[in-house]
């Protein structure tokens, strides 16, 4: 759909000049966007544009919009004082039957802008998202190798909610991993791990330690060269 | 240095751990160089607590991270480490609780190893596996095989997982290291990680280090 003027005013104003068919995929991206945040919390949609390519039995949006971050002041919330901030996102759902799926999500500070057509470039030759015609029922594929992954590693959710967000995360990182599979020089294989249903966050959060890139530690004496056979 | 090596053959290396929802892979880094010195030293190996490191080695952050270079300093002025089932692994931050009594094993020192692949080798051929840190770029998918990221994809400089290097060699003409991973055996080749050997790839030549025992 082509690019709407911009609105006159963020938030619910968006949705009338939005072309109607985008409505849907970027009311489900901006709902998966601002998941789990509290009201007045969350980011207020400011413009978007996109495309949509027929895939299969179903559409797939390529989105970009520019969301708007609500100020933060509560010292409960962030540590220190944030103002407004813009992002732009590139969000693409899968729509097939009237089931969303988000495929990506990348957001940055409008700046970046040029970061994220390097992303386009890193997509572009990937079969899954691009050139390709999408697999016949892809979302009915994702939600079976999903279901493989809940019973594989015992994963339980506590709300259908959760578990719609979680596969929206898996099939993210199903497109991630093929992405490092694409550019691994060595015969690693990637794919599905038991992290899989983890956002980047997350997992960084979680499962690694920020503080080795930082510190270099303790001074130590270098090891005694080894000599002899 | 020899064309292969693999301490997992000679009994100098325990069984893969699960560090859980905790950053304390810095903890399961060292405990594995300590197990595989002390095992060099003194003919026996043991597994270590993590636990103890997490709980009284007051300069790390136990699940926000660690630094081997100060577990080791940690290790010395505690007076050693108990074993995995005297002070057994959490998971999260608790209460110290090292007894010294208790304690089996103790080290003497700490050294930083060569950034050189082909030294690091040589070293760990004769005096052990080694503790390094890397870049954890694509681990959270591999699945198995030996891992050769893009280096801006996966740069030396923003290390942000430890592990334990326990041997080298060559799979069909390509050399690998062979890394002990702390993310339980139902991730990778049965816990275990494959990397590049050669190209300090994710900077695995960067941070290598080992304890010392007299």
């Amino acid at each position: 759909a082509p690019a709407s003027s911009k609105p006159r005013a963020a938030g619910a104003q968006a949705w009338e000049l939005a072309s109607p068919e985008l409505r849907e995929p970027v009311r489900f991206a901006l709902e998966m966007y601002n998941r789990g945040r509290a009201a007045g919390t969350r980011a207020a949609l400011e413009a978007v544009r996109g495309r949509v390519r027929r895939a299969g039995r179903g559409s797939l949006y390529s989105l970009k919009a520019t969301l708007v971050e609500p100020p933060c002041n509560d010292p409960t919330v962030c540590q220190l004082p944030v103002s407004k901030k813009t992002l732009l996102c590139s969000f693409e759902v899968l729509d097939e039957l009237g089931k969303h799926m988000l495929l990506r999500r990348d957001c940055g500070p409008v700046d970046t802008k040029s970061t994220d057509d390097k992303n386009e470039t890193f997509s572009s030759f990937l079969p899954l998202l691009n050139k390709d015609p999408l697999p016949q029922d892809f979302s009915v594929k994702m939600a079976s190798i999903f279901k493989d992954f809940v019973t594989t590693y015992n994963r339980t959710y506590d709300s259908k909610e959760e578990a719609s967000w979680r596969m929206s995360v898996f099939a993210s990182n199903m497109v991630r991993a093929q992405k490092i599979q694409a550019l691994d020089r060595g015969t690693a294989q990637y794919g599905v791990t038991k992290f899989s249903d983890l956002t980047e966050e997350e997992f960084r959060t979680v499962y690694l330690n920020p503080l080795l890139k930082d510190a270099p530690g303790r001074s130590r004496r270098p090891a005694p060269p080894v000599n002899g056979a | 240095p020899p064309p292969r090596w693999d301490w997992r053959d000679k009994g100098a290396v325990t069984d893969v751990k699960d560090q859980g929802m905790c950053g304390s892979c810095w903890a399961f880094s060292v405990t594995g160089n300590v197990e595989g010195q002390w095992f060099l030293r003194r003919g026996t190996l043991l597994s270590l607590s993590e636990q103890e490191l997490l709980d009284c080695d007051k300069t790390d952050k136990a699940c926000l991270g660690g630094l081997p270079s100060n577990a080791y300093s940690a290790i010395r002025n505690l007076g050693g480490l108990e074993t995995e089932d005297d002070y057994s692994y959490r998971g999260r931050l608790q209460t110290c609780s090292f007894s010294a009594e208790k304690a089996k094993v103790y080290i003497n020192d700490s050294v930083e190893l060569s950034k050189n692949e082909q030294k690091l080798a040589a070293w760990l051929a004769k005096n052990g596996p080694i503790s390094v840190a890397i870049n954890a770029f694509g681990m959270q998918f591999y699945r198995h095989g030996i891992s050769h990221p893009l280096r801006p994809l996966c740069s030396p400089w923003l290390i942000d997982h430890a592990v334990l290097l326990v041997g080298y060699g060559n799979r069909s003409a390509t050399p690998f290291w062979a890394i002990k991973n702390s993310w339980g055996t139902d991730w990778g080749e049965e816990g275990y990680y494959y990397l590049h050997r050669g190209s300090g790839a994710c900077g695995v030549n960067i941070m290598a280090s080992s304890a010392v025992i007299d």
